[in-house]
């Protein structure tokens, strides 16, 4: 474990806190896609397969565990809760995230490191996760005021993706054979997906203003 | 095996 990996992780890690902690205590999620929170529970769903079968270390077992959690729950929240469902905005979240899902499944299938059932699921989530963050960027795009947790959520969220591809080179240097296209090329792909939402972040940021991305 | 070592990541 390198300090960017853990970096990385905290930051995923505090990027999801601070979401359930701001729909558990306002109990709204206006300006949070529900597509993509679905997106991410499927993306945990299908790449943790392992979690009984194969014992990496306690921090991975957990770290899985939290993450499959969170996912669910903020999935259940928006959905079932009372409250918090009525703060969600059906009507601006329209994007058609089942055609994300079909495309990422048919390239799992021809292009995967191995041709087995918990492998081509594994390559799936990495392929779903490059894209599921697409809703909620469109979702924002729309939102007239965002607020400062949801902006800080997808800033946190950004800034996990950026921190694992400083551990794939780290790691890469340090590590004999660690090389992997896979999750390389999609890991880029997703990160870039967040270099227009960074510019205006960090935009807002040095103007203190408040944070609108153009239409 | 070359592609077990990118599974300790989450």
């Amino acid at each position: 474990m390198n300090i960017f990996r853990l970096a990385g992780d905290m930051t995923h890690l505090a990027s999801v806190l601070v979401l359930l902690l701001k729909i558990h205590t306002i109990k709204s999620c206006a300006g949070i896609s529900l597509k993509t929170q679905e997106l991410f529970a499927i993306v945990f769903a299908s790449r943790y397969l392992d979690i009984f079968t194969d014992f990496i270390s306690l921090y991975n077992t957990l770290m899985k565990l939290i993450f499959l959690g969170s996912s669910f729950s903020i999935v259940w929240y928006i959905r079932r809760h009372k409250l918090v469902r009525r703060s969600y905005d059906k009507d601006q979240d329209t994007f058609r995230h089942y055609f994300l899902l079909l495309p990422c499944f048919i390239l799992a299938l021809l292009i995967n490191e191995k041709f087995t059932f918990k492998e081509v699921m594994w390559t799936f989530s990495l392929y779903l996760e490059a894209v599921a963050i697409l809703p909620q960027l469109v979702l924002l795009q729309r939102t007239k005021n965002i607020d400062n947790l949801t902006g800080q959520y997808v800033f946190l969220l950004g800034a996990y993706r950026g921190l694992y591809i400083l551990n794939w080179i780290y790691r890469y240097f340090t590590e004999p054979h660690y090389v992997h296209w896979i999750p390389w090329i999609s890991g880029l792909v997703q990160t870039l997906l967040y270099a227009d939402f960074f510019y205006y972040y960090f935009e807002s940021w040095k103007n203190n203003k408040k944070l609108q991305l153009p239409a | 095996c070359f592609q077990d070592d990118q599974k300790d990541e989450l």
